[in-house]
């Protein structure tokens, strides 16, 4: 998290704001809605309250206006910029405006008017942007559900206000995970049109061979309908399309947009009903199969056919030996199976049928 | 050689975003993308998204530049 210069902040915790105008985008009950959960958030883990005035001068003076609208900060028509603020102090100081030339709504269809205003009252409160992808200070929108707080967020605007003395127990969102911590698991990792995707928690990686440098990104930012946490996946590159797994549903994705009739029931795979979590998914290239592993076990999809092929399950154990018996995810290159389990990754040569390398899970992130 | 429209359009469009969000100081310096202050800058925003601290405008660090955000500067003024 980071401060404005001098730790800029309200030297007294009962702040007003007003709402000078309103979007014709949404019901005037609906703005009024929305900017008192934003400003709840932050009262939630503060001692801040907020009063509302209807006329006056309050300290936040909340208003909607497009391109130049009397700050010499002007807006820059639809997209781009979504909103500013300015840090606690007189005058303008606290005043936080919306770009009237953007949609804003009240789901994840356009900008959620929300979210935005969550974000821009952190600043409004003294707090600057973040370099946490996860965290609601960060300067580029994402839409996502739930708790909106991440913990870098609450220590920040604890730094400057302290706790809420009765504070109700707020389960924030965990931080964005660390590539080079070298205790690292992964929930999940794919091909994707020739870049490797690495899942965990709510975010993933995209490692390409030309972008040196992995690209952290939240997942519901690229696929709004995907769920925060992914066991497993795998590309069919026959049919262009990335299968993401999570609890008994699975999704069939086509770069970014989602195929129709998804999500389904992994069972349609011929998956027995007593399998409630693929742990990881891998299509060998080479033979057209895609091996689902789940517990100890695991099962060989015959993506031609579309049906399972008999004699599974088999133990990882058996056919896999020199590996741990229980997979996070895997990876198939030219013969060789990149296994990864906890914070171990083995590269298994699939035409030798053994361990060749063992390895560290982060270390496909060279750091 | 003059840049073809759509890199310029491109170079015109950090020179704002830099100048907006990471203080470029305004005016004529010389070719702007070439002069050590606009890769600096670009250092401090591809740090800031942890990106590859490369200094130029390479497609990553332009991405960035083009997704929907928040007005206010990423660094203290």
């Amino acid at each position: 998290y980071n401060h404005f210069p001098r730790h800029l902040k309200w030297q007294n915790n009962n702040v007003t704001f007003r709402i000078v105008n309103y979007t014709p985008d949404l019901k005037k009950s609906d703005v009024d809605r929305a900017i008192r959960n934003a400003l709840n958030v932050w009262s939630s883990v503060t001692p801040l309250t907020f009063k509302k005035l209807h006329n006056g001068i309050a300290d936040i003076m909340i208003s909607f206006g497009s391109k130049e609208h009397g700050d010499y900060n002007p807006f820059d028509g639809p997209n781009g910029l979504l909103a500013h603020a300015y840090p606690p102090g007189q005058g303008i100081g606290g005043d936080t405006h919306f770009d009237e030339d953007e949609l804003w709504t009240k789901d994840s269809s356009a900008y959620n008017l929300f979210i935005v205003a969550a974000h821009e009252l952190g600043h409004a409160l003294g707090m600057s942007h973040s370099t946490d992808a996860g965290a609601l200070m960060y300067p580029i929108y994402s839409y996502s559900t739930g708790q909106v707080l991440a913990e870098d967020d609450i220590e920040g605007i604890q730094a400057l206000y302290g706790p809420n003395p009765d504070q109700k127990k707020v389960k924030p969102k965990p931080d964005a995970p660390d590539k080079c911590d070298p205790m690292l698991s992964f929930d999940a990792a794919t091909e994707l049109r020739g870049e490797t995707i690495i899942f965990k928690d709510r975010f993933y990686w995209r490692l390409h061979p030309q972008m040196p440098e992995p690209e952290q990104t939240l997942i519901k930012s690229t696929w709004p309908s995907l769920p925060n946490k992914v066991d497993a996946a795998y590309e069919n590159p026959q049919k262009d399309q990335v299968i993401i797994f999570s609890g008994i549903r699975m999704w069939a994705l086509n770069g970014y947009s989602l195929v129709d009739g998804y999500p389904k029931y992994i069972h349609k795979l011929g998956l027995p009903k007593t399998v409630r979590k693929v742990d990881a998914a891998v299509y060998i290239r080479d033979t057209g199969k895609t091996l689902l592993f789940s517990d100890e076990e695991y099962w060989s999809y015959d993506e031609a056919t579309g049906t399972m092929e008999s004699g599974y399950p088999r133990t990882i154990e058996d056919d896999f030996p020199g590996m741990d018996d229980e997979v996070d995810a895997a990876v198939y290159h030219y013969g060789y199976l990149n296994f990864f389990h906890d914070h171990v990754q083995y590269e298994y040569s699939y035409t030798s049928k053994k361990v060749i390398h063992i390895m560290r899970t982060n270390s496909i992130f060279n750091c | 050689v003059p840049l073809p429209s759509e890199d310029k359009d491109n170079w015109l469009q950090a020179e704002k975003y830099l100048r907006r969000f990471y203080g470029l100081p305004a005016g004529l310096q010389g070719r702007q993308e070439t002069s050590g202050a606009f890769r600096t800058k670009i250092m401090e925003m591809q740090s800031f998204f942890k990106l590859k601290l490369t200094g130029n405008l390479d497609d990553n660090t332009l991405e960035f530049m083009k997704l929907p955000r928040c007005g206010v500067p990423d660094v203290g003024e």
